[in-house]
């Protein structure tokens, strides 16, 4: 799976 | 937005709820770690930057400014109106080896070189640790009233929930965030040893005490 910054966490 | 997370979110929130209502009602902040509350408010000042350039959602938005101005209300409370409970001779942990390394860590892991994405990374390593001084506060007076007991239970759940939420977002959405995923199950792992002895004795109506 591509890694990313997921933004919408908190 | 999937329910493990919107449960890890509400727990997060019912612990900070649980804390400023333990600190009103006996009118002190005894066994809380001041050196803890404060790392917490450099985590959410540090990650929460985007809150100036990037708009996610209302909720979001709420929850980001919650978690700064909650934080800081904390440490008004301890440090100012309810000051002498708080007992700075028990809190010993020495921060600077927290900070340290999670600066270090940021410096080599984050998604992007810029300001504010390494201090984004430097919140989640530290976000991971934070909870260590009040824990070796714990560990040392090997006691705590069962209010607090509530709110660390609350605190560990928080990320605890994360961690299916991750497996959830990795099937439906194929995306792996894995700064946040390898803190985030640190932080979890942290609580371990507290939530044995919430689960056998607090929850059994029994005080929270360390074996000697």
């Amino acid at each position: 799976a591509p890694t990313a910054h997921v933004k919408d966490e908190l | 937005m999937n329910l493990f997370r919107l449960f890890g979110d509400m727990s997060h929130l019912a612990s900070i709820l649980i804390l400023v209502h333990k600190i009103q009602t006996t009118r002190s902040c005894r066994g809380i770690s001041f050196k803890t509350q404060a790392l917490y408010v450099t985590v959410f000042v540090s990650r929460y930057l985007d809150l100036f350039y990037d708009w996610v959602s209302l909720y979001n938005f709420f929850m980001k400014v919650f978690f700064i101005s909650s934080s800081c209300y904390i440490l008004y409370l301890m440090k100012m109106k309810f000051r002498p409970t708080n007992d700075p001779s028990i809190d010993t942990f020495r921060i600077e080896y927290l900070l340290g390394p999670c600066a270090i860590l940021a410096l080599i892991f984050h998604y992007k070189f810029t300001v504010t994405e390494v201090l984004w990374s430097f919140s989640i390593f530290l976000e991971s640790v934070a909870i260590l001084p009040q824990l070796f506060m714990l560990q040392r007076t090997g006691e705590a009233e069962t209010i607090t007991t509530h709110y660390l239970a609350a605190l560990g759940a928080y990320r605890a929930f994360y961690i299916p939420n991750w497996i959830y977002r990795y099937w439906t959405e194929d995306i792996v965030d894995p700064i946040a995923v390898t803190s985030g199950i640190v932080q979890t792992a942290l609580y371990l040893d507290f939530f044995y002895v919430y689960f056998t004795k607090v929850l059994q109506g029994q005080k929270f005490e360390l074996p000697a």
